[in-house]
């Protein structure tokens, strides 16, 4: 389904050069449940944007369903990206100025979904979070796991078949963070994509494989036993 | 050191109120480790805020070192907070124009201290949390961790008594976690005060007692077995 081969990505600082990601090889299967781990500054988000075609690799290609990236215009790709795949951002991304539904609603409005069924849906996926009493708030009257679970919120309500996840439970007591993955893993029974970023192992053990990565490099694939 | 007495805050919305606290009564003496850890949304940072003189309760009392902060005006508190108290806010607050370096310097320029003695200080705590490779770097050129490590390094660089945490290790892998515990243990058995929240019970054993906060108020108090 994704497919990254030989992905760089570089930084060009002033006389220096920062090596994000130097040189890596990954195949996603379609209704896999992925995990990345690794050292903090070890190209995770990085990669994680590349994945998610929010960025382009320095060099080396990304392949969606067998599609080389690199022959897709930069509004193909925001298609192919919008409408196929969640992201759920470290630091969420929400805009300050729209109360935590509207900010739910966005990839609906994108989608053309009619304003009486957005409301609705995007009501819905809120209280399966846990955010039913906090709809009209913006979000700096939300504490910060109740900011990340608006975010999760809206990487789901266009139900996408590919779910990018960076490290979505960071800011989450250990109840919170269950029920938030258990709804990674219900979606993943239901037959979605997800890869998520987590920095704890218990987290990572929800998926089928984790991927470790250091330095720009996957250290090791490990399978997770069942 | 640190006392609250009948501590509330209250969120005026439209027509409804949000109880973020309800009544916290809680005593910190100099030279203790606290945690608190507690549910999303039960008014953590919310109580951060307020113990670090950021913010003022709706209702009841906070005194420092015995003096009621009611009675001080803002200037006079902020004196207070700026020589007394190194605050890490669990979104990091780092100035997106200013470069790591020059985030980090910021506390010594308001405590009057020249360029270079400021320069060495800045880089050294910088140091300690692995970042001397990134000084030049803006927030937005950083990993999640090192944005949160360039937080830590700010509220640590004028040698604060008290230093207040807001999930300092949230974004964190395991072992660069681990080298940040060891900082704060160290301070701590240095005889500085350290109030820290954390979403992992591991980290809260660290402290010597845990505060668990549910829904605004103290749920239990906790020793923490030696
Ligand atoms: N715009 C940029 N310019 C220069 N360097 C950058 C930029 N963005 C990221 N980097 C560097 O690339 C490296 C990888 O960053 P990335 O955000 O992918 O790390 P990560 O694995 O997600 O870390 P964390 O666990 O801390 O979130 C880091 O060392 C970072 O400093
Ligand atoms: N400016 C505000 N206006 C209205 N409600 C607010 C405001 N700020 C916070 N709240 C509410 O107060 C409650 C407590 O928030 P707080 O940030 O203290 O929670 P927390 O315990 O730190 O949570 P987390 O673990 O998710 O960070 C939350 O329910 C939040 O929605
Ligand atoms: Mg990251
Ligand atoms: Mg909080």
């Amino acid at each position: 389904l994704l497919e990254a081969r030989g992905v760089t990505k570089s930084y060009q600082m002033g006389e220096s050069v920062v090596h994000a990601l130097r040189g890596i090889d990954l195949a996603v299967e379609a209704g896999e449940y992925v995990a990345i781990m690794g050292p903090s500054g070890s190209g995770k988000s990085t990669l994680m944007h590349i994945l998610g075609c929010l960025d382009r690799p320095t060099s080396g290609a990304l392949f969606i369903k067998g599609v080389d990236t690199k022959t897709l215009k930069d509004n193909a790709l925001a298609e192919t990206r919008n409408s196929e795949i969640g992201f759920v951002f470290q630091d969420f991304y929400l805009l300050p100025r729209l109360t935590v539904l509207e900010n739910v609603e966005i990839p609906l409005v994108y989608a053309g979904v009619p304003r009486a069924e957005r409301r609705a849906r995007a009501t819905r996926v809120l209280s399966q979070v846990g955010l039913q009493n906090r709809l009209g708030h913006k979000p700096s009257e939300l504490s910060g796991g109740q900011r990340q679970r608006v975010a999760i919120a809206r990487a789901l309500v266009n139900e996408p078949s590919i779910i990018l996840a960076d490290e979505p439970t960071g800011n989450l007591d250990s109840v919170t963070g269950s029920e938030i993955r258990a709804i990674f893993s219900e979606l993943n029974a239901a037959g979605n994509t997800i890869i998520m970023v987590t920095h704890e192992r218990e987290v990572a053990l929800d998926a089928q494989r984790i991927i470790h990565l250091k330095d720009g490099l996957v250290e090791k694939v490990e399978a997770v036993a069942v």
